[in-house]
């Protein structure tokens, strides 16, 4: 089964145009293996981005470093699967 | 074990076997109303099962399906408690009850079968089909970018590994063909509506192009006020709009489709986004999340009721 230990989903809110194609960039930044649930489009639409464990650093440098405003929504994604699932177990019991 | 529809926690995730299984009694218990329908078999072998609501023969048709993506786990989780709430308040509610006196509903929970199978067993995030692409080690094709509605165009990628892949083909997906045959083949569908989580959008044709839908009007009046309906439970606030414009381009999705096919009532929905969860959206808030989801629905489709064409 896939695990997703460390990785965590990071939501952005873009305030300009600008910092919409700074994001749409990260997109095709294949080495950091992102996976975009929610993608760059407007201001007005937060982006929410998985990132794994490995390219934190990284993507979080990128971020302060172009002022694009960020916060954690899911500070570890496998913490929150294993909760899911614990909770799936607990009602099928 | 059997489960009955009194048994099952609406609030609560589910596997395929349980939520086919509990269509099984649902049927069982409103044997006037509700059947259980196989429209074809996922690519994996597995069969797609409509629930149609129906009290009389040869009547103009309503479709929702729910859970295409397979990871939006409260779209199929909404699918079973809207199932519920359909023939549970049939004959006790006024409107649903006139609603279901002339009209049939096909309400599809899980439109991707493996796709949710897999998302229980291996991969809690995955999105697509799981159909093999030849010459490629990637799997499954997304199947909101596999209809024929400017097929290939922009919003879809051509890379197998994509989570937006559009596939080899308008169809290619046996999933989408199931659903594509059914709706062909029955020839008075008026509403087409789609279900995903989650952004809380409420979306209308087209998304292949940025140009209004002649119906863009009617449409995004209807939006709004069925938007207006779902915010009136617990303060919910959705966007409206036409795919393109409040997305992004996006070829091949589903209500374009539809809306293409002459089915003018053809709309799609994002459910909630706490700004919390995700993907993840915890089984407590399934039951909110369907109760004001269910007022939007009920709008557009008393609006269907009311609109014949």
């Amino acid at each position: 089964q896939r695990l997703f230990v460390g990785d965590q989903v990071i939501r952005i809110n873009a305030e300009s145009e600008e910092q919409i194609q700074l994001l749409q960039a990260l997109e095709t930044q294949e080495e950091w293996e992102l996976e975009f649930w929610r993608r760059p489009v407007s201001t007005g639409l937060p982006v929410d981005v998985r990132v794994p464990r490995g390219s934190l650093e990284p993507v979080r440098s990128y971020l302060l470093a172009h002022d694009l405003p960020f916060s954690v929504l899911i500070s570890n994604l496998q913490e929150l699967l294993n909760e899911e699932k614990a909770e799936m177990e607990r009602n099928q019991k | 074990l059997e489960l009955s529809t009194r048994s099952i926690n609406f609030a609560a995730y589910h596997t395929l076997d349980t939520i086919y299984s509990w269509m099984d009694s649902l049927v069982a218990q409103h044997p006037g109303l509700v059947t259980k329908e196989e429209v074809g078999r996922s690519y994996e072998g597995r069969p797609m099962y409509v629930l149609k609501f129906s009290t009389g023969s040869d009547r103009p048709a309503i479709w929702i399906d729910t859970g295409i993506h397979a990871r939006e786990w409260v779209s199929q989780a909404t699918g079973v408690w809207t199932a519920n709430k359909i023939a549970t308040d049939y004959g006790s509610d006024a409107s649903l009850t006139s609603l279901l006196n002339s009209m049939d509903l096909y309400l599809l929970i899980v439109a991707n079968p493996d796709g949710y199978v897999y998302t229980h067993t291996r991969d809690r995030m995955w999105r697509k089909t799981r159909s093999v692409n030849p010459g490629s080690a990637c799997r499954g094709v997304d199947p909101n970018r596999n209809w024929d509605a400017g097929f290939g165009g922009p919003g879809a990628s051509t890379n197998p590994c994509s989570d937006s892949y559009h596939g080899p083909a308008a169809h290619s997906e046996v999933e989408v063909k199931n659903v594509v045959d059914l709706i062909t083949s029955h020839g008075n569908f008026k509403s087409f509506i789609s279900v995903h989580a989650y952004s809380q959008l409420l979306m209308y044709p087209y998304g292949y192009s940025c140009s209004h839908v002649p119906d863009q009007p009617e449409l995004d009046s209807v939006g709004r006020a069925a938007a207006q309906k779902l915010a009136s439970l617990y303060g919910t606030s959705y966007r409206v709009g036409n795919i393109c414009n409040i997305i992004y381009p996006a070829s091949g999705g589903s209500i374009d489709w539809s809306y293409d096919a002459g089915i003018k009532y053809s709309f799609a929905l994002e459910l909630r986004d706490t700004g919390r969860y995700g993907f993840l959206l915890p089984a407590s808030q399934i039951v909110p999340t369907a109760s004001e989801t269910w007022l939007a629905l009920k709008h557009i489709m008393e609006h269907v009721r009311d609109h014949p064409y």
